[in-house]
């Protein structure tokens, strides 16, 4: 899976994910990318998001929405509703992955609780940061 | 402070250690710079959120090593199933493609969903035909094929009887989630 998140100098988000799926599933079989609010989700009120991981934990816990419902009525930051997703409650339900999210201030998040994600990013202006590993 | 900013992710999962080559990681690490330095000269030249993701996903896409597009994984069935979804943050329109197979970037078709279509979500036959309309065109599913792929189905389907080979990539691409 791939994916990205941006904000823009307009101050507008948008989030994008695709996906060739899982090696060897069931012909028919749909995971949680092309679900907005499961593995793709923006709305400038709050974030962007775009997930990687277990499919189906991610479609049952609405994973990016819960990030932007978890900001919104919970009040809670990037930060804190990025962690509270990935790191609590998607592993609770046997799933692994990880996922990017900016915020409407630029803020961003990349977490994962597998042992590693591809990921990078660039803010205008400064040179850019790429991972594979846990820092 | 200059607060336009994207980030971008090819999948996530475990770390292939045993087999870890340095060559396939820097070959991971110049692809993520590369399509991430894209997606930022484009927002720098004042370019939209929306149009960033996309060329980003779509440049994802083209690279073999993710699993979108050229590269993506096989079903059980040793065909290609390719998903795709946008989502614009002003307005909360939506578009998605699901199970598709003969068009070359999805996301571009899911952008049309977004764009041109009064639905979020089109699958299949329909999703083709619909991006067919939209300019986008068709191309032959063996584009997406790597051996890379083919070998990994050989792998989950013998029991992973077979070993990697020396050219492993940083992640276990068995296993590796998305």
């Amino acid at each position: 899976t791939v994916g990205a998140v941006a904000l823009d100098r307009a101050g507008n988000l948008a989030a994008a994910t695709s996906t060739g799926g899982m090696t060897n599933k069931r012909v028919g079989r749909v995971g949680d990318s092309p679900i907005p609010g499961a593995g793709c989700y923006a709305n400038n009120a709050n974030v962007a998001v775009s997930c990687t991981g277990t499919g189906e934990v991610f479609m049952r816990t609405l994973a990016a929405y819960d990030i932007a419902a978890l900001m919104e009525y919970a009040g809670l930051s990037l930060q804190q509703a990025t962690e509270r997703v990935v790191m609590e409650k998607i592993p609770v339900l046997g799933g692994s992955g990880g996922l990017i999210a900016v915020d409407n201030e630029g803020n961003l998040a990349m977490p994962f609780n597998s042992e590693g994600m591809y990921r990078a990013f660039a803010r205008v202006g400064d040179a850019p940061t790429v991972g594979i590993y846990r820092e | 402070m200059e607060k336009a900013v994207i980030a971008i992710h090819g999948g996530a999962g475990a770390i292939t250690r045993a087999s870890m080559s340095a060559e396939r990681e820097q070959a991971y690490i110049a692809a993520l710079s590369e399509i991430i330095t894209q997606g930022q000269a484009l927002l720098a030249a004042g370019g939209s959120a929306l149009d960033a993701v996309t060329e980003a996903v779509r440049l994802l896409e083209e690279c073999p090593l993710f699993n979108a597009g050229v590269g993506s994984v096989f079903t059980h069935q040793g065909t290609h199933e390719l998903d795709a979804c946008i989502m614009d943050g002003r307005s909360l329109d939506a578009g998605a493609v699901a199970g598709v197979s003969r068009i070359r970037n999805p996301i571009l078709a899911a952008r049309a969903v977004l764009e041109s279509s009064p639905h979020v979500l089109l699958i299949g036959e329909g999703a083709e035909t619909f991006a067919f309309e939209n300019a986008l065109d068709a191309v032959n599913p063996a584009l997406f094929s790597t051996p890379e792929r083919w070998a990994q189905l050989q792998q989950v389907r013998d029991g992973e009887a077979l070993l990697l080979d020396h050219d492993a990539p940083p992640l276990d691409e068995r296993h590796k989630m998305g």
